[in-house]
């Protein structure tokens, strides 16, 4: 009884009100209910993964909310990675692999 | 080598930060950002270089599928130069059979370009004495990160999937301040522990990580960033003089 009758503080934000602040700060909105949705479940997904990364971190870097927040890896990785650098540096990599094996 | 460097503090060296939107040319704003800072610490003259030439006239097509900054190079050495940015601005797409280069004015250009050994000691260095220079780098955890030291290994950033051009424009050391309350009350005793950094320019406009700026922990190749240091070569080499970073 008496921790019922302490006061709880601040309640923590909900995911959704998390992902509608994210929407506003970046300016991003979504052609239907079901891409609306779709956003949500990838943010949050997001979000754990953030959190994630933040333990395994050796640093001293945050991860968080950042406006690509609402990307698949997959998505993030077509918008924004150089995949002609990667492709080219990954056959040099098998190449020099190959050539210690031969050694 | 000094213990710290921070190009950015120099005036008029490092232009300010860009922003690629959709398309994927990290490697042209890169090479661009190396020759204008090396350009601006060699003749002390302020010059933004058009990154839009570089997706237009190169060889490899559409510059926006992404690319490689050597070929940026080339591309500067077959043109001759590069026109400012103010005349020949960027569009965010490339038009590859409409290359405006002889038309314009070169007002920055290049010797040669070279690769630099793989070594982050040798890359400070170089940093130190000469100025930024190129790297390429595992972009998979820039996604989520908002600001700080990156210290990353193998498992959580591979460094042989390099997929991300960006601008290394200094180093530092930052004094650790996570640990628990005991590390903390123990810490008069023992010595104090500092992470070395490297300082990176990236492409995401300047309301991403740290003023468009992010770090990674120095000596440990994190993300691979020994992988393909490069930089362009400004001046007459038999001129070379060595510059001293801020």
């Amino acid at each position: 009884d008496s921790l019922r009758a302490q006061d709880p503080g601040p309640r923590p934000l909900e995911l959704k009100e998390v992902f509608k602040l994210f929407q506003i700060q970046f300016n991003k909105s979504y052609s239907n209910p079901a891409e609306h949705a779709r956003r949500l479940d990838i943010f949050v997904h997001n979000l754990a993964m953030a959190q994630r990364l933040q333990e395994e971190d050796l640093g001293t870097a945050e991860f968080g909310v950042t406006p690509f927040s609402d990307l698949t890896e997959e998505e993030f990785g077509q918008l924004y990675g150089n995949w002609r650098a990667a492709k080219k540096d990954l056959r040099v990599g098998r190449k020099v692999r190959f050539e210690k094996q031969e050694l | 080598i000094p213990p710290s460097c921070d190009w950015r503090k120099a005036p008029n060296i490092i232009s300010p930060v860009k922003y690629q939107g959709k398309c994927n040319c990290c490697w042209a704003i890169a090479a661009a950002g190396n020759i204008e800072a090396l350009w601006n610490i060699r003749f002390k003259q302020s010059v933004e270089v058009s990154v839009q030439e570089l997706l237009d006239c190169g060889r490899c097509g559409d510059g926006c599928l992404g690319g490689y900054v050597w070929d940026a190079f080339i591309t500067v050495l077959n043109y001759s130069g590069l026109a400012s940015e103010k005349d020949y601005r960027f569009r965010g797409r490339a038009n590859i059979h409409r290359c405006l280069a002889p038309f314009y004015k070169k007002v920055a250009w290049i010797q040669d370009y070279v690769m630099l050994p793989r070594n982050e000691h040798t890359m400070a260095r170089y940093v130190a004495t000469q100025g930024p220079i190129t790297v390429l780098i595992n972009q998979m955890l820039l996604q989520h990160y908002r600001q700080g030291i990156i210290r990353a290994t193998p498992s959580t950033c591979d460094p042989w999937l390099v997929n991300h051009y960006v601008l290394l424009v200094g180093f530092g050391k930052e004094e650790e301040k996570k640990g628990s309350e005991k590390d903390l009350s123990q810490s008069n005793h023992l010595p104090r522990h500092s992470t070395p950094y490297w300082i990176l320019k990236n492409s995401w406009g300047a309301h991403w990580g740290e003023q468009g700026y992010f770090r990674l922990h120095q000596g440990s190749n994190t993300c691979g960033i020994t992988r393909s240091p490069l930089t362009a070569c400004i001046g007459d080499p038999a001129e070379k003089q060595q510059v001293s970073c801020p």
